[in-house]
């Protein structure tokens, strides 16, 4: 089974969307997969049509769990989103709860790698899609991933911020004792632009070992997916965003075949 | 004086872009202008090339004051943006701490409303550019601000969450005992795609009382000037994205005026 977490601490650079799409293509290519929300203000949860506001079973109760040391099977968890061989553990607004509970509940840091772990042998794939914001669930997703996914906007303050983000990433793998496997993912790329052009060349300089060699471009078919509540790749499999997608799900699962 | 906090849980809607845009119109017409950035990744403090991990004076110190009842007097923690008229004091990363600690250092929850009142004689407008996550971060603006501007991107997943984040935000109001004045702005709007149009008629629906009636237009010019590190005013004043923020600023004004 592999783990990839989709994370950020820049808002709206196209984190949802790439867990939502690369999940549509694993189960449409028959993998099993498992998406996993742990972002508080619950997109990939909306995205099903499910109300991370009134969910009472949701990824918020493995922290519980792991809190009081009480067991759980993460499987009691999951929904189905209505795209065969996709299912998910959707977010609650309790999430947003953890990073002030982090001091009294203890042991908080390895719950979703326990998680996955207890799954290993029902899922094929599970994609950790992360909130904007550093602090336990993103610290959290970091333990229990193989790979970082990190999608950057072509534009100027999302390449600042990503400076930023992998400082701080690298600091708390060395505390994890593991080196940081991530991969730089441009989105949002817009030829017709000097921004997107010339903030590519920056990632290229700046990050050529661990940038991947496609972009994602702008396709106003994925906001249209969300509308439907289907993955883009279910909605329209030959939008230019899907297929820029499929490319780097190749270029994801031709890395792990080298390893 | 008048304060505006610029806030939503969800990422990337434009919340920095709306700050910068009427900060730089407000210095342009000659109102003393200070922009206060709480978001952590501080976006708006890179905008003006302030590097938000190496700051030592930053809002962060406003917070730790105020923790430890020491007296700080804010305009210590102003820098200059480079536009006449305008101010900012910078975000820091260890406000991302803010929330684990806010067990510990009582009473956090007044820092800003008590900053803005110290500088009430020096400044005409104070906006606040708030991180996209419900914490104390967030709190802290809706108790100091006199009217919020909640940013929304016209498709679907941001409106979903819009709900979401007005039940939350009437929650905190209610518990402080004043009613929350609140405008939703529409943005990224882009009239040739379905779902925009279709998710402004949704928006004109359920928000009718609380919702601009203009739109702010996708324009590439934004991104343009934050590359630039100019507010998009002083950076192409007859951009279609600024005249949208002056139909905006004005209609603020027009409010204020009829209260
Ligand atoms: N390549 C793209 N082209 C056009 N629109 C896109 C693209 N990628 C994402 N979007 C749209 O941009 C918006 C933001 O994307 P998304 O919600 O995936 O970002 P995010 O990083 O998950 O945001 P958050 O920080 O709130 O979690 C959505 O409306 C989505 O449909
Ligand atoms: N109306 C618009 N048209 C086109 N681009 C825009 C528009 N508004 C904002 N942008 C661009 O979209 C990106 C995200 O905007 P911005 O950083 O202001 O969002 P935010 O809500 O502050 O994000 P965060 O959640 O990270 O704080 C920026 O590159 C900005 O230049
Ligand atoms: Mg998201
Ligand atoms: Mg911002």
């Amino acid at each position: 089974m592999t783990v990839w977490a989709v994370a950020n601490q820049k808002g709206g650079v196209g984190k949802t969307t790439t867990t939502v799409s690369l999940g549509g293509l694993l189960a449409a290519w028959g993998y099993r997969t498992l998406l996993i929300d742990i972002d508080p203000h619950g997109s990939l949860t909306s995205y099903f049509r499910y109300d991370p506001d009134a969910l009472d079973v949701s990824a918020y109760a493995l922290f519980e769990a792991q809190g009081q040391k009480k067991p759980l099977d993460p499987l009691s968890l999951v929904h189905p989103t209505g795209t065969q061989g996709l299912d998910l553990i959707p977010a609650s607004v309790s999430l947003a709860t953890l990073d002030r509970q982090s001091g009294q509940l203890q042991g908080l840091g390895l719950t979703l790698t326990n998680a996955v772990k207890a799954v290993r042998d029902d899922y094929d794939y599970v994609l950790i899609d992360c909130p904007p914001v550093l602090g336990v669930l993103l610290i959290n997703a970091l333990a229990a991933c193989d790979r970082l996914l990190i999608p950057v906007q072509t534009e100027f303050l999302a390449i600042k911020g990503l400076e930023r983000m992998l400082h701080t990433l690298k600091m708390v793998a060395r505390s994890k004792g593991h080196a940081l496997d991530y991969l730089v993912i441009p989105t949002y790329y817009d030829k017709r632009t000097r921004a997107s052009r010339e903030s590519l060349s920056v990632l290229q300089r700046n990050h050529g070992g661990h940038l991947w060699d496609g972009v994602i471009p702008v396709d106003t078919r994925f906001r249209e997916a969300s509308r439907a509540g289907m993955p883009p790749a279910q909605y329209d499999a030959r939008a230019r965003g899907v297929e820029a997608y499929i490319a780097l799900l190749e270029q994801l699962q031709q890395d792990q075949r080298n390893k």
